[in-house]
């Protein structure tokens, strides 16, 4: 599905703007997440002159450095039953995947984000929280737990626990997830799921020169 | 899209040009989000005198190629030509994409778009 590579002025284009890839000719469009409108807005150069100083190679919004962001939506979840998924008395489980395959080896993720939206029946989620670890065949070690907000997305910051923070991504992530209800018996569907990923790819982002 | 050659000399004095580049043109709006295009411009023209001595409203020419200039104007001499017009002050920019995995990406540049040329 890949376009032929490109030669003349649009290869020069694309290597310098390091996109290695010809890009496919007709993406699947699916809605621009309202984080990645906001995050371009405040980029924007002409919003920076009108106040806003950008520092180069630093996501403001999110208070990290990095000068790339990716929404990468959870591959596995048209696979998954829209039907909530019935505890008793078991936790209701979900595996997620993300492909990170378009990540650099060069890029050092900065903030890896993982934004949830659950659906459950029960109103009073006091107590829930979620519990995240890297899938594998038997039950893995719970790498990270994260209260559940009630009537918010679910947010829960992966790097350190999840994805090393100065080392590359790997091409895929897969997670299992699973969620505790305490003594409660819960009906709950994971309706999104999706990965914010800030990377900083040092080659976009030259140090300072210095004077003589 | 570039701006066409002024009259007399090919390029004039030293000055930014405007250099538009359409992704729509080069194909790539199906998966740039935004923006359309970018306004990449670029330097061109002669740095020789008057033009490069420091003026109100006129490029910045750094002291060595106010020097050059006036050695070059007195003796020409092969090898020690006129300075160069370059960027003096550059720009970034931010591109917002669909990638190969249809992943949204939003990718910032550094240095992508000349607001200033300069003799150097």
């Amino acid at each position: 599905a890949l376009e032929p590579a490109p030669s003349g002025p649009t290869a020069a284009l694309l290597q310098a703007l390091r996109l290695h890839e010809a890009p496919r000719a007709v993406p699947t469009l699916r809605p621009v997440p309202p984080v990645m409108w906001r995050l371009f807005r405040r980029r924007d150069p002409q919003a920076a002159r009108a106040g806003y100083p950008l520092r180069p190679c630093h996501v403001e919004e999110l208070g990290v450095a990095g000068n790339i962001v990716r929404h990468i939506p959870d591959s596995g979840l048209f696979s998954r039953s829209p039907e909530p998924t019935r505890t008793r008395g078991l936790r209701p489980k979900w595996t997620v995947t993300f492909d990170l395959s378009g990540v650099d080896p060069v890029e050092r993720p900065t903030r890896a984000r993982l934004e949830l939206r659950l659906e459950a029946e029960n109103r009073d989620r006091h107590g829930w929280e979620l519990s995240v670890a890297l899938w594998a065949e038997s039950p893995g070690t719970e790498l990270l737990r994260v209260p559940v907000p009630p009537g918010l997305p679910l947010r829960a910051d992966l790097l350190g626990a999840v994805v090393a923070a100065n080392m590359s991504v790997p091409r895929t992530l897969r997670l299992a997830l699973s969620l505790h209800c305490g003594a409660t018996t819960a009906r709950a569907h994971l309706a999104e799921a999706s990965l914010l990923l800030v990377t900083l790819d040092p080659r976009l982002c030259p140090p300072p020169r210095s004077r003589r | 899209h570039t701006e066409p050659g002024v009259g007399g000399s090919p390029w004039g004095a030293c000055r930014m040009r405007r250099l538009h580049v359409s992704f729509r043109e080069v194909g790539w709006h199906h998966w740039v989000i935004a923006p359309r295009g970018f306004l990449a411009n670029f330097c061109q023209g002669t740095c020789t005198l008057p033009e490069v001595l420091p003026r109100s409203g006129g490029p910045p020419a750094l002291n060595h190629a106010v020097l050059r200039t006036l050695m070059h104007a007195a003796t020409p001499t092969p090898g020690a030509g006129l300075p160069c017009c370059v960027p003096a002050r550059l720009s970034p920019i931010s591109v917002l994409f669909f990638d190969n995995s249809d992943n949204v990406v939003l990718r910032h540049y550094e240095d992508m778009v000349v607001d200033e040329c300069g003799c150097r």
